[in-house]
């Protein structure tokens, strides 16, 4: 099964459409593997992207360079599925 | 395993083999009033199983439900689990829905994406798409919510296979999308489409392919507010509505987009909880109250189709 570890759902906020394009552009970076759970549409929705472990450092200093703020919504997709998955062996068990 | 749908847990999220017995189940302690149609085959080979609730008559209007096209949102088959089982006890019961059913029928695909549905269980718990190759590209699958012929590759979705937006190589490619198009072409008489997304808690209507707005804007934004007001005051839960564009981002080639311009009014999209904690991974403690209040939603809905014909 695919290995989740590490990965990160990050809530981007963004305050103008400006913000919104340059979200756009890290999209556009296939290299980073980015899943966006919410893609940027407008500035009031905030942006939900799944990020793998070894593109987490380099999507946080692109925020932060172009001023976007950002929350940690998931610390470790893994975690949650690693839970997911007990509580589902547990009912069958 | 169930021996019924009386034993069978409604509060964990099951495999498709599970969910296949469970529709099998219901359909065999409920000969009278729900039967179980194949509308296809999925892209490997599946069955696309559709339960048929119905009280008699011959191709009465008819409302669709369909949960689960995109295969990741774990909740939303499960809530269509919980809304068979529901539709069965409150069959003769509750007044509104025994009213809806004595005039109607309802059609419920709970797993509309097998394939991918499988796959998240097998391999990748956050699959979306299909399963169909993509010739020229070692990317699998399509977005079978890009696939629908209504502003098919216009902006709001993708040209790239690997995109998780990916909207095929042509409008209908996609099996999946195909199986519902033609039976709901072939039924012409469904009156509501109710597609079942998670998550961000909204209720949207059409469009979202374009910012025109639909011709029944102010009715189906009306009905919109019923119901969401409806879901919340169980639980409280908070519902944004509108159309898809203005709501949530501009999106080409969906369901209800397609539904709309081919003649069914009530054509709605919701997408259940939550609003930023868990996303795709709801905790399946959260799958009973989720379809309580998704209900409430469906039922505004589902009464207004009856109680007004077009």
């Amino acid at each position: 099964k695919e290995d989740f570890s590490g990965h990160q759902v990050l809530r981007i906020s963004t305050a103008n459409e400006a913000q919104v394009e340059k979200v756009r552009e890290l999209e556009k970076l296939e290299h980073l593997q980015l899943d966006f759970w919410r893609g940027p549409s407008y500035p009031s929705i905030p942006i939900d992207v799944r990020v793998p472990f070894p593109s987490v450092q380099s999507v946080k200093v692109f925020l932060e360079a172009n001023g976007i703020k950002y929350s940690t919504m998931i610390e470790d997709v893994q975690l949650l599925l690693d839970e997911e998955q007990e509580e589902m062996l547990a009912f069958r068990s | 395993r169930a021996r019924s749908t009386g034993t069978f847990s409604y509060t964990t999220y099951h495999t498709l083999e599970e969910i296949d017995e469970f529709i099998d189940l219901l359909v065999a302690e409920n000969p009278n009033l729900v039967s179980k149609i194949e509308i296809g085959n999925s892209y490997e080979g599946r069955p696309l199983n559709v339960l048929k609730f119905s009280t008699g008559g011959s191709n009465r209007p008819a409302i669709w439900i369909d949960t689960g096209i995109h295969s990741r949102e774990w909740v939303t088959q499960a809530t269509g689990i919980w809304f068979a089982k529901k539709i069965t006890e409150d069959y003769g019961q509750d007044e509104t829905l025994t009213a809806i059913l004595d005039s109607m029928d309802i059609f419920l695909e709970i797993v509309t994406n097998p394939d991918g549905f499988a796959y998240t269980h097998s391999s990748n718990r956050l699959w979306r798409k299909t399963r169909s190759i993509n010739a020229g590209s070692s990317c699998v699958g399509v977005d079978p919510n890009r696939n629908w012929d209504a502003g098919f590759g216009l902006t709001g979705a993708s040209s790239n296979p690997c995109s998780e937006t990916y909207h095929g190589k042509s409008a209908f490619s996609e099996v999946e999308v195909k199986s519902v198009v033609d039976f709901v072409t072939n039924h012409g008489n469904i009156k509501a489409f109710i597609s079942i997304h998670s998550y961000s808690q909204l209720l949207m209507y059409p469009y979202g392919y374009t910012a025109t707005q639909a011709t029944h804007q102010a009715e189906l934004d009306e009905v919109a507010k019923a119901a969401v007001d409806n879901l919340a005051s169980l639980y409280g839960t908070k519902y944004e509505y509108g159309s898809t564009i203005t709501t949530i981002y501009q999106a080409s080639g969906s369901s209800i987009d397609w539904t709309y311009n081919s003649g069914i009014k009530y054509s709605y999209t919701f997408e259940l909880r939550d609003t930023g904690y868990y996303g795709f991974l709801l905790p399946a403690k959260q799958i009973i109250p989720t379809a309580q209040e998704t209900w409430l939603g469906l039922i505004t809905i589902m009464d207004y189709t009856l109680n007004h014909p077009y």
